[in-house]
């Protein structure tokens, strides 16, 4: 365990405790994509298989627990929970994620480490979450007005992969070179993804505005 | 097994 990684961690722990937060204290999710939460639900869940076959460390078990149940009850409250869900933009979250999760799954067919159901799994998880995010980009530019804690969720959830990229180099350095190009070119596409969103992010925090994605 | 290295992270 690297600071890099730790540190990575810590901001994706933070970005969804912030989110469940906001949702949980404000009972809005207006400005949420409840189709990206779909898609990190479903990417800790491909991903997490081995939660009850490998113990590879507390730490490891805790996280995978955490993540998983914080995005269910994102996901939960956004769906079914009476005030919160009717404050969910329907008609604006309109991004197809039933052809995200196709096209990445054909994708983890194809390119994986091993033909097997845990490799595929894990490779269709990666692959997923490098995506995963545009239906909330998409609705953040539609809704303009970008309320600061959903702002700050996406911010750290940028950041939390380019934390992660630093970790690879590291690990690169130090461990020796493991085949990892998997992770590498998703995760470097995830964190693009986000460039522009960093850019308008930090110019908003610079001039001390609000957050305004151009259209 | 060092194959599995990656699989350590979250």
């Amino acid at each position: 365990m690297n600071a890099f990684r730790f540190l990575g961690d810590m901001t994706h722990l933070f970005s969804v405790l912030v989110l469940l937060l906001k949702i949980y204290a404000t009972k809005t999710c207006s400005g949420v994509s409840r189709k990206t939460q779909e898609l990190y639900l479903l990417v800790f869940v491909a991903r997490y298989l081995d939660l009850f076959t490998d113990y590879i460390s507390l730490y490891n078990s805790v996280m995978k627990i955490v993540f998983i149940t914080s995005s269910a009850a994102i996901v939960w409250y956004m769906r079914r929970h009476p005030q919160v869900r009717r404050t969910y933009d329907k008609e604006q979250d309109t991004f197809r994620h039933s052809v995200l999760v196709a096209a990445t799954f054909v994708l983890a067919l194809i390119f994986n480490d091993r033909f097997t159901f845990r490799e595929i799994c894990w490779a269709f998880s990666i692959y997923l979450e490098a995506v995963a995010i545009l239906p909330q980009l998409v609705l953040l530019q539609r809704c303009r007005n970008v309320d600061n804690l959903t702002g700050q969720y996406v911010f750290f959830l940028g950041a939390y992969r380019a934390f992660y990229i630093l970790n690879w180099i590291y690990r690169y350095f130090t461990e020796g070179h493991h085949s990892r190009w998997i992770p590498w070119i998703a995760g470097l596409v995830q964190t693009g993804l986000y460039a522009d969103f960093f850019y308008y992010y930090f110019l908003s925090w610079k001039n001390n505005v609000k957050l305004e994605l151009p259209a | 097994p060092a194959a599995d290295s990656v699989k350590d992270e979250l």
